[in-house]
């Protein structure tokens, strides 16, 4: 379904070259839970915005069910890109990017401004009960905690049904009992509505609930 | 060293009310290392920011060193209040909070521009190195990882080797290794030079270095 080859991101700073992701090659098959888990600073949030159409590689190709998206002389134009990122993929960031002038509710509903699927206007307040934001829906972002912003960039993630999420470090400022209930419904989510989940996390308890772990060393990726 | 009595912070937003922190007592003494554990948005950065001076109280008192900061009466002016942060205190947020257009060097030495302990020079390129970012030092916030970001707060939080560390979530984005290497480094420094450390976290491995756990929930303290 998601197809890298030789996928590399390659920064150029003065004489200096950082290449924070090189040469990585690996498929990820429709509805499958692959994490990404290695060291701090060893290409995993590159690697998996090239993956989901955020970033460009300096070279590589990248092929979406069996599409053409990067590379083999055939580039998107940015109007297919953003509609391929619209209607295939939610994103988790690692920085949660909430929107400092709407509400967490207004947040959470954001991507349906943009994109609507039939049926997904009751998901809105579906995600905000599963992740227990109810007592928050009307406050801005700085009238939050760290981890309730995390639970409004899930939420957010979701509320369109993607078929892809792509989820950087989703839980890094929430606490164990709130770690594994995201884990559970990440979980479920993939098994019942085969959800193809792109993770990236430092929590061990978490990247085993993946049916495969990928890991990350200098921007190469190894099969665990 | 640090004595909070009844320390209560209430935000109101239209007719709601919110108990952040709620009534709450206790002290930390010099040296001590207190890991501060609970569910997210149980007011554990609401209580630091209060303990750390940078949040006034709805009501409550605090006290540091015998002297008193907030409450029985007495205000201290914002000038001294701005004294006492710079010289008693080494920060890092829960947000980061880096400074874009400046470098990571730039980032870690920036403390000192405020407030210059003797010899603090080469405590900047020791903790650069310490922390793994002798590659990066001349890179801005947004040409580095999740976690070489936190590692620059870190750093910049101990260079101008503080009395009192308040860590809010210092390893939420760094790897097993990283987190173990950065709770060993708070370990040796409050063992070698009584560096009182209030520290919070959600990982039960991190917390378990302090000789004291103490709990929040829904604002409230409990001595685990
Ligand atoms: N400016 C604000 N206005 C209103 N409510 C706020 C404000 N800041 C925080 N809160 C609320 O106060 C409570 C405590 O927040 P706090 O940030 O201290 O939690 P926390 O324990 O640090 O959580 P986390 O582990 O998620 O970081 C939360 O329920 C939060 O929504
Ligand atoms: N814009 C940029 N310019 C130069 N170097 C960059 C840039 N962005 C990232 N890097 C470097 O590329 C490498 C990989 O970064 P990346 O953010 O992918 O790491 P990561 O595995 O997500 O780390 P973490 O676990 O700390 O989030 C890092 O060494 C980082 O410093
Ligand atoms: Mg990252
Ligand atoms: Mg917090």
């Amino acid at each position: 379904s998601l197809e890298a080859r030789e996928l590399t991101r390659v920064y150029r700073m003065g004489s200096e070259e950082i290449r924070a992701v090189d040469g990585v090659s690996l498929t990820i098959g429709r509805g499958e839970f692959v994490s990404f888990v290695g060291p701090s600073g060893s290409g995993k949030t590159t690697l998996v915005n090239l993956l989901g159409c955020l970033d460009n590689p300096t070279s590589g190709e990248l092929h979406l069910a069996g599409r053409s998206i990067f590379g083999s002389g055939h580039i998107l134009s940015e109007k297919d890109l953003t509609r391929v990122r619209r209607e295939l993929f939610g994103y988790i960031f690692q920085n949660f990017y909430l929107i400092p002038t709407l509400t967490v509710r207004e947040n959470v509903a954001l991507p349906l401004a943009f994109y609507r699927k039939p049926e997904t206007e009751e998901e809105v307040d579906r995600l905000i009960g599963m992740l227990g934001l109810e007592q928050r829906r009307n406050h801005l972002p700085r009238q939050i905690s760290g981890g309730e912003m995390q639970r409004v960039a899930i939420a957010r993630a979701l509320v369109n049904r993607p078929e892809i999420l792509l989820a950087d470090e989703p839980t890094g400022n929430l606490d164990t009992k709130r770690t594994e209930e995201i884990g559970e419904v990440l979980q479920e989510l993939n098994r019942s509505r085969g959800l193809t989940i792109v993770m990236v996390t430092h929590n061990p308890g978490l990247a085993r609930l993946g049916e495969r772990i990928v890991e990350m060393r200098d921007g190469r990726a190894f099969e665990a």
